[in-house]
């Protein structure tokens, strides 16, 4: 899966998902990525934010909006994404997933939940001052 | 860390963040970039959960889901369980642009798709295949099915709802190779 957000100059926010969902599923299931505020949220008052996981954890819990939301408030970018996980994890201490999130002043951050496999999360970003993809991880 | 304009996206997809990238470098918008991006990796089938030939289901067909959103006006445009088509995150968008809907499924977002110019494609490769056999051979496992019988987790379907059911708790199967 990817998720992605896109912020330019005068913070104009867009965010995208796309995926071909966890393998092996039933046919017909469908995961986080193209539910609004689960997969991917966006408001360019604040920033966006994407998931990344397992889609059918996540997506009760709208970690998207709720990062946005927690940046609406002041939160900053990697706190947002904590606060997101940490919220699924209350329920589902062992999930898989991450969350990215950017404001519209180009801060970003991400945060994922350590299980067996997964204990750092990899993701890229390109601005002007990298001017290139550069890649970028957390610690779950 | 303060940079603008900005791209960033899940896993380390380098040439998903440079499509999207060089389309805002050249004067395309937050939205151009996302699609682009998201587009770039389905062509590239990114790490096989992206895009065409990957992550069959229970059948060993492969279906994708996607959504697009602009943050300015706070439309959606979404596709989800999309068979035959490969570019998802275009459909999104014909969605959104095309529509006053949010989200389409299924084999009726496909018709969408075809109706908006998409090209109708067979989304099934030799990997999805080998994928989908060795998952019949293993006796389908993992499986995503609970409370039926036979024993999702020793045999494979088709399956009916098991008289008495269990309150067992079951770990989910999503991993770095398998995910939303």
């Amino acid at each position: 899966t990817i998720g992605m957000i896109a912020v330019d100059q005068g913070g104009h926010v867009a965010a995208g998902t796309s995926t071909n969902g966890l393998t092996h599923k039933v046919p017909g299931r469908v995961g986080d990525s193209p539910i609004v505020g689960a997969g991917a949220y966006a408001d360019s008052q604040v920033g966006a934010a994407a998931a990344t996981g397992d889609g059918d954890v996540m997506m009760r819990f709208l970690p998207s909006y709720l990062a946005v939301e927690q940046m609406r408030s002041g939160a900053d970018p990697s706190a947002a994404c904590k606060t997101a996980i940490s919220r699924i994890k209350r329920h589902y201490a062992d999930f898989f997933g991450a969350i990215i999130c950017a404001n519209t002043t180009g801060h970003y951050g991400a945060a994922c939940n350590s299980v067996d496999g997964f204990s750092q999360f990899f993701y890229m970003i390109s601005n002007s001052e990298t001017d290139a993809p550069h890649l970028m991880s957390v610690d779950c | 860390q303060a940079a603008l304009p900005l791209v960033i996206n899940t896993w380390p997809f380098k040439i998903a963040t440079d499509a999207a990238w060089r389309s805002l470098q050249s004067g395309g918008s937050v939205l151009d970039a996302v699609e682009k991006g998201c587009t770039q990796c389905e062509v590239s089938q990114c790490d096989g959960s992206v895009g065409y030939g990957g992550s069959p289901d229970e059948r060993g067909e492969t279906t994708l889901d996607a959504m697009i959103m602009n943050g300015d006006t706070m439309e959606v445009g979404a596709v989800a369980d999309l068979r035959r088509v490969k570019n998802a995150i275009g459909v999104a968008r014909a969605v959104m642009e095309r529509t006053s809907h949010t989200l389409l499924v299924g084999e009726s977002a496909s018709v969408f798709a075809e109706n908006m110019g998409f090209a109708a494609e067979d989304l099934t490769t030799n990997k999805s295949l080998n994928i989908f056999s060795e998952w019949l051979k293993g006796n389908c496992q993992p499986n995503y099915r609970k409370n039926v019988l036979p024993d999702p987790s020793k045999q494979c379907g088709p399956y009916q709802p098991q008289a008495l059911v269990t309150d067992k708790q079951l770990r989910g199967h999503a991993n770095v190779h398998s995910h939303d």
